[in-house]
């Protein structure tokens, strides 16, 4: 059970060795707490066939409780270190993994999560979220990018435009993410960029979310007539998909959003071609 | 022009809010995909016409590897030899991870200069191997690091399988 850590001579991840969470990023000398993990927030059906009470649905979020539901108490993991990249594989269950790596001398840590297909055998719809923890003092504002051109600001259970009356704590409080999601105080930014626009928001300080998947069993009667499903031969569709995450000080967080942003929407295009050629040949 | 115009149509008929936010019925997001699925096929030709403006006509037809998200891909797994090229479609230079699906093998990379590429075969995380759907025999990925690929820029490695010896045990949870 003793803690495991991989390092790339830039930065240092800890994880428990007992729960097998990530548990703190180590940067320039200094540890910083760093958790994630997964969760569920289980989704309303709505009553009397949505008359009243809608349904979470395509067109609709909306958890029957405020508190989502951890997914997995005891995570195994599977270590590889290599000259290029330090990996940890993580099982959540067996809907549910990740792999934790960070590669040579980068200074961001990729999460690659792979979820689905989501179990129903209770017959309740879920709706898979990852959660990151810091000690950032983010007094309840978060910042939402709009098209991968500039932050939003976003402060929680507010509307820059009008008073909000709060009756959905947590859906009121998601936003699209179209490539990145940001908490920062006086002294550090945490950073997400994702690979696809997502749904996010920062429920309580130091924290991001960011919603990953979702199965749902009842249509939210806003004109699709269908629950969003996704039952592929009876059972429901996998996703998998990359976050990376920077932790800087706040006066380099800018360059290194930027930048990583750009490389993650715009990656080099990857094509591949059999060849009957020997490699000098080809040269 | 006619292959671009195909995306191109399938990306503008993407833009409406349902193919965009899924509130759409399963068979109209199914036919989303597939439209766009059809376009994306058509660019590879792109591609391949112009690496042979720079490269010479007997440059090979080039392929996409899209089933990449399951860690499937026809040319890396079924080829001894096979050659990976890379675009940089940003106005400056980039360090990228290359990952491509193998199976567990020695290989030998050469990079654009013919030097030796270092490599590494890490194995596949165990829920891939649990997916329904996945036909693939990949039992790892092969990861090396591109080097300031140039901005706009093109590379391109040369890999073989040298040899397959039998592929070492999944390795055990640390802390199972």
């Amino acid at each position: 059970t003793e803690e495991v850590t991989i390092e790339n001579g830039k930065l240092k991840i800890g994880f428990n060795g007992t729960s097998g969470l990530v548990q703190w990023i180590e940067q320039n000398g200094t540890r910083h707490q760093l958790q994630q993990n997964f969760f569920f927030y289980e989704s309303m059906k709505g009553y009397n066939f949505n008359a009243d009470n809608r349904a979470s649905g395509a067109y609709i979020f909306r958890p029957t409780k405020n508190q989502p539901t951890v997914i997995s108490e005891k995570i195994n993991l599977t270590i590889y270190r290599g000259k290029n990249v330090h990996e940890v594989h993580q099982s959540f269950s067996s809907w549910l993994s990740q792999v934790v790596r960070i590669y040579d001398q980068q200074e961001s840590i990729e999460f690659e999560w792979l979820v689905g297909p989501i179990p129903i055998m209770e017959w309740i719809g879920k709706e898979v979220i990852t959660k990151y923890t810091t000690k950032i003092a983010s007094n309840g504002t978060f910042y939402t990018d709009s098209n991968g051109r500039r932050w939003m600001k976003r402060k929680r259970n507010q509307r820059s435009s009008w008073n909000l009356t709060l009756t959905e704590p947590v859906a009121s409080n998601y936003y699209p993410i179209t490539s990145s999601i940001a908490i920062r105080d006086a002294i550090h930014q945490a950073t997400i960029i994702t690979d696809r626009p997502q749904g996010g928001t920062s429920i309580e300080d130091g924290t991001l979310e960011l919603m990953l998947h979702r199965r749902l069993l009842y249509d939210d009667s806003q004109g699709v007539s269908e629950p969003l499903d996704e039952n592929q031969y009876g059972e429901g569709m996998v996703t998998r998909g990359k976050h990376i995450l920077h932790f800087n000080e706040l006066d380099k967080a800018a360059k290194a959003h930027r930048l990583s942003a750009l490389h993650t929407a715009m990656q080099p295009v990857v094509t591949l071609a059999p060849t009957h050629m020997e490699s000098n040949e080809w040269v | 022009n006619e292959h671009v115009q195909m995306l191109a149509i399938a990306v503008a008929q993407s833009q409406h809010h349902d193919a965009i936010t899924g509130t759409e019925k399963q068979h109209v997001s199914d036919d989303y995909a597939l439209y766009l699925d059809e376009g994306i096929g058509e660019t590879q030709k792109v591609l391949t016409a112009a690496y042979r403006k720079w490269f010479g006509k007997e440059f090979p037809e080039q392929q996409y590897c899209k089933m990449l998200n399951i860690s499937e891909c026809d040319v890396s797994e079924n080829n001894s030899k096979f050659v990976i090229t890379l675009y940089n479609p940003l106005s400056r230079a980039v360090t990228t991870p290359v990952r491509i699906p193998v199976k567990y093998a020695d290989y030998k990379v050469t990079g654009p200069n013919g030097a030796n590429v270092p490599y590494e075969l890490v194995f596949l995380p165990g829920q891939i191997f649990r997916l329904g759907g996945r036909t693939s025999n990949a039992t790892h990925e092969l990861v090396f690091i591109a080097s300031e690929v140039s901005p706009l820029g093109l590379v391109n490695y040369h890999v073989e399988r040298i040899n397959e010896p039998e592929p070492p045990p999944r390795p055990t949870p640390h802390n199972s």
